[in-house]
């Protein structure tokens, strides 16, 4: 079942800054905090 | 003293954009000198073995890795023309694009850390246009700002 | 006296800082430009890969998903959320515009 975002990160291939995808690992392991 | 109030808040707005830029650049130099490193390795590799690795060990650029534990069940949704992919974990994931894994692999030389032997300095400016090669000699030196 | 003076050496100094700032701008345009052309030269093009050892060598994960995607692929993480069954779920979507996305599962046992 798909979750209902209540706000979702994103990145794009060859287009972001790793710097997104280091955002994205810090809200995972923050838990969604 | 009002308008030299406001030229030294222009001048620090100035520096910190620069500084951005500056970090921004050395992320593009770090990607072009850890892609041609990739380029030249496996061009040499597939010389020496006379043949290209197998087609299913390879991962073309660009990609992603997302990296999880063994005890991670994950739920896989797929459409058919194979555009759209929906994963679910039950358990906390990382994910890292393709120029992290190459500077993992030390394909920018270490030069992201600021460790770099002369020797790979060399062959790392050998790599860029002439009037960026101070910059991958400021960033063997770990001059490299962090902003980024 | 003093105060115009500072005025006079501010206004210097961001003159200078706007043509280090241009310089910054044509540099990053040519250095974006010449690695657009590098993913896009057939001869480099074919080398641009990496094999699965590089990849286990590189994590220590034991579960690594590869997931192959044309440039400008979309990839969205939601906040994770309490599942049903009060467990965390976690959730990746990825969305391609322009070829089909190749996903490798590479377990390191």
């Amino acid at each position: 079942s798909s979750l209902t975002p209540s706000t979702a990160y994103t990145y794009k291939f060859t287009g972001s800054p790793s710097k997104e995808l280091s955002d994205i690992n810090q809200m995972i392991r923050q838990g969604g905090v | 003293a009002q308008e030299c109030q406001d030229l030294e808040a222009e001048r620090q707005r100035r520096l910190e954009r620069i500084k951005h830029k500056r970090s921004q650049l050395q992320e593009l130099i770090l990607q072009q000198i850890a892609f041609k490193n990739l380029v030249q390795r496996n061009r040499q590799a597939e010389q020496q073995n006379k043949r290209p690795p197998p087609a299913n060990t390879v991962i073309h650029l660009p990609f992603i890795i997302v990296n999880t534990s063994k005890r991670t069940v994950i739920d896989c949704s797929i459409s058919n023309d194979k555009f759209e992919y929906l994963f679910n974990f039950d358990n906390m994931f990382e994910i890292h694009d393709d120029v992290e894994v190459l500077k993992r692999m030390g394909m920018a030389f270490g030069l992201e850390l600021g460790r770099c032997s002369v020797e790979q300095l060399k062959i790392a400016k050998t790599l860029v246009p002439q009037a960026l090669q101070p910059y991958v000699t400021e960033m063997a030196q770990g001059a490299i700002n962090q902003l980024i | 006296q003093e105060v115009l003076e500072e005025v006079e050496l501010l206004k210097a100094n961001i003159a200078d800082l706007e043509i280090q700032e241009r310089e910054l701008n044509m540099q990053k345009a040519c250095l974006q430009q010449s690695i657009k052309h590098l993913n896009e030269d057939p001869s480099s093009c074919r080398y641009s890969y990496v094999t699965h050892e590089d990849i286990c060598d590189a994590f220590g994960g034991d579960t690594l998903l590869a997931v192959m995607a044309p440039s400008g692929t979309q990839l969205e993480v939601p906040v994770p959320e309490m599942g049903h069954n009060g467990q965390k779920k976690y959730q990746v979507n990825l969305r391609s515009h322009s070829a089909p996305i190749q996903v490798m599962l590479i377990n390191r046992e």
